[in-house]
C-alpha cells in the first residue's frame, strides 16, 4: 500500500516514520513545486507526516495539506 | 490498513494505543494546522486516539474530530 | 478490522471485552467530545461496548449511540 | 466477523453461544437503552442471539430486533 | 459464514445439521417472536434448516418462511 | 459456500450426491411448504438435487425449481 | 465453483468429464422437467456437459441450452 | 476458472491445448446444436480453441464464434 | 489469468513468447476467420503477441488488432 | 499482471527491464502497426517501457504513448 | 502493484528509492516526450519520485506532475 503525494510548493517535507518501540523519522524526503512521490509502508516505515501545502492521494481519499 | 489525520488548528495530538494487556499510549505525535499524518495500524499500535480539530479518513468513513 | 468512535458528549466509555472463555472488561477508554478513538479488534478484544452519546462507524454501517 | 448490536430499550441481552458439540449460552451481555456492543464471531462463540428491542448491523443486512 | 433469522412468531425453530457421513440435527434452537440468532457454519454444522415464520438474511439473499 | 432453498409445496427433496468416484445420494431432506434449508457443499456433498416447487437463492442466481 | 442447471423439459443430461489425461464421462445426471442440480467443479470434474433444453447459471454468465 | 460454450450449430470443436512445452490438442470435445459445454483451465490445459458458431461466455467478455 | 482471441480474417497468429532469460516464441497458433483461442499465461508464456486482424478481450480491455 | 500495447505505427518498442540491482533492458520487442503485445511482470521484469505510437492498456487505465 | 508515468516534455525522470534503513536513489530513468514507464515497487523500490512535467496513473488516482 502506498500514498501518492504532490507538491503544490517548493520545500514539502514527506517524513518517514519508524515501525517499533520507537516513532521516530528515517528519512525525510523534500519536494519542489510540482514533483511526485509515491510512497509505500514498508517493514521500516508505519506512518507517514506530510509537511507543505501538498495534494494527497491515498486509498481512503484524496486531501490536500498546508494551508 | 491506516487512518489519515489533517489537522485543523495547531495541536492536534495523534495517540498510539499499545496492543495487548495493557492499553497505554507509546507516542503521541503532535500535528499543527494542515500538516497531515498517514499512520498504521502494527504489531506495536491497536488503537489510535484523535484530539483535537482535524479531519480524519478511514476505510469505514470520514469524520471531523473537535468541536 | 477496526471501528471508529467520536464521542459526542463529554464522558463517553468505550470499553474492550476479553477473548476466551471469560467476557469481562480489561480496559475503559474515556472519551471527551469531539475526542476520536480508532480501535481495532485483537488478540485480547473480541468485544466493544460503547456507553453514552456517539458516532460509531464500522465495516457494516454508521450508528449513533446514546440518547 | 462483527455483528452490532444497540439497544433501544432497556435490558437487551446478547447471548454468545458456544462452539462445537454444545450450545449453551457462555456468556450474556445486557444493553441498556442506547447502548451499543460490537460483537465477533470466535473460537468460543459459533451463535448469538439478541433478546429485546435492538437495532442489529451485519453483512448481510440491518434488522431490528424485539417488538 | 452465516444466516440471520428473526423469529416473526412464537416457537421459530433453527436446527443445526451435521457436517460429515451423516446428516442429523445436533441442535434445536428456539426463538421467540421478535428474537435474532445471529449463526455460522461449522466444523460441526453444514446445514441449517428453519421451521416457522421467520425473516432468513443470507449472503445470497433475503427470504421469509413459514406462511 | 451454500444454497438456500425455501419449499414451495410439501415433500419438496434435496438430496446431496456424493464427491469422489461415485455419483449417489447420500442425504435426502425433506422440506414442507414454507421451510427453509440452508445447506453447504463439503468434504462429502459436491453436488445438489432439489426436486418439487421451491424457491432456491445461489450465488450465480436465484430461480424456482417444479412445475 | 459450480453451475445450476434447470431441467426445461424431461430427460436433460448433466454429464462430468473427467480431469487429468482422459476426458470421459465419469457420470451423467438425468433431470427431468422442473428439476434442479447445483453442480461443483472438483477433484473428478473439469468439464460439464449439458444436452436438453435447461436453464444454466454459472459465474460468467445465463444461458439457455437446447432448441 | 472457466469457459462456457454453446453450440448454435451442430460439429462445433472445443479443443484442449496442452501446458508446458508442447501445445498440441489432447482432446475434441464436439458439440451439436444447443449442447452445452463448460470447461475449465487445469493442470492439463492452458489454451482452449473452438471452431464452429458458437456462444462463448467467459470472465473478460462474451463473443460469438464462427461466421 | 488469461486473453480471448476472435480471428476476424484468415492467418491471424497468437505467438506465446517464453518466461525467463530469453523471450522468443515457442509457439504460435494459427486462427482463420470466426476461430476463438482463449490463451493463459503459464509457466512457459509470460507475453502474448498478437498479428493479424483480430477482436481480443483481456482484464484490462477489449481491443482490435490489426488494419 | 499485465499491460496490453497495441501498436498504432510501425516500430514501436517494447522493453522489458531487469528487476533487482541492476535497471537494465533485458529484451526489446519491437511492434508494427496494429500489431499486439500482452506482456506480463515477471521475475525477470519490473519495469516496461514504451517508445512509439501506441495505445496501452493497464489495471490503473488506458493511455496513448507517442506524438 | 505499478504506476504508469507518460512524459508530456523531454527530460522527464523517474527516481527509484531504495527499501531499507536508507533511502537513496538506485537508478534513475529519463524518459522523453511521450514515452510511458510502467514500474513496479519492488524488494529493491519502495518509494519513486517523478520530476518533470508527466501523467501519471496509480490505483489510488490519476495526476499531472511538473508546472
Ligand atoms: N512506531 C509506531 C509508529 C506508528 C504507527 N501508527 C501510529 C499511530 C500513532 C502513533 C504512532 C504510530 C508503530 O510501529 O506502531
Ligand atoms: N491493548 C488493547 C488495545 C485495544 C484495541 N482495541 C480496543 C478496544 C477497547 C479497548 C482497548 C482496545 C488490545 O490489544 O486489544
Ligand atoms: N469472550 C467472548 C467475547 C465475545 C465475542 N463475541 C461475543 C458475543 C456474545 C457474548 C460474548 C462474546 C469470546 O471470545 O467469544
Ligand atoms: N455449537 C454449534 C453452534 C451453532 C452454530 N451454528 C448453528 C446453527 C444451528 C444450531 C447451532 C449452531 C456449532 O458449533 O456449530
Ligand atoms: N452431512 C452433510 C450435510 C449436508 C450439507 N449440504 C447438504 C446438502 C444436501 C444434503 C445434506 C447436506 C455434509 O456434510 O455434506
Ligand atoms: N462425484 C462427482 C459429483 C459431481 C460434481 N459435479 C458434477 C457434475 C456432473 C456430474 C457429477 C458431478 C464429483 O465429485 O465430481
Ligand atoms: N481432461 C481434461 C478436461 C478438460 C478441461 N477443460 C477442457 C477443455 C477442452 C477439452 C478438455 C478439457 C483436463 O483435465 O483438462
Ligand atoms: N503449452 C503452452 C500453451 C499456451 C498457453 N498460452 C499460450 C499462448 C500462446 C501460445 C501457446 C500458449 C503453455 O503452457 O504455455
Ligand atoms: N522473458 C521475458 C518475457 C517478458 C514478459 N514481459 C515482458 C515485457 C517486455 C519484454 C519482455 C517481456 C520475461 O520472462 O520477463
Ligand atoms: N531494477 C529495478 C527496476 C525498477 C522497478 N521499479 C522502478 C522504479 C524506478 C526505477 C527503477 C525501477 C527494481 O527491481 O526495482
Ligand atoms: N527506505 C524507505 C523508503 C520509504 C518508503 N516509504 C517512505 C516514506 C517516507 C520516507 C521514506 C520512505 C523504506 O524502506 O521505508
Amino acid at each position: 500500500r502506498y500514498v501518492v503525494v504532490k507538491a503544490l510548493e517548493d520545500g514539502v517535507t514527506i517524513m518517514g516514520l519508524t515501525r517499533g518501540k520507537d516513532t521516530k523519522s528515517h528519512h525525510s524526503e523534500r519536494l519542489d513545486a510540482g514533483e511526485v512521490l509515491v510512497a509505500q509502508f514498508t517493514e521500516l516505515t508505519a506512518a507517514i507526516k506530510i509537511r507543505g501545502h501538498a495534494e494527497i492521494l491515498t486509498d481512503v481519499g484524496r486531501l490536500v495539506s498546508g494551508l
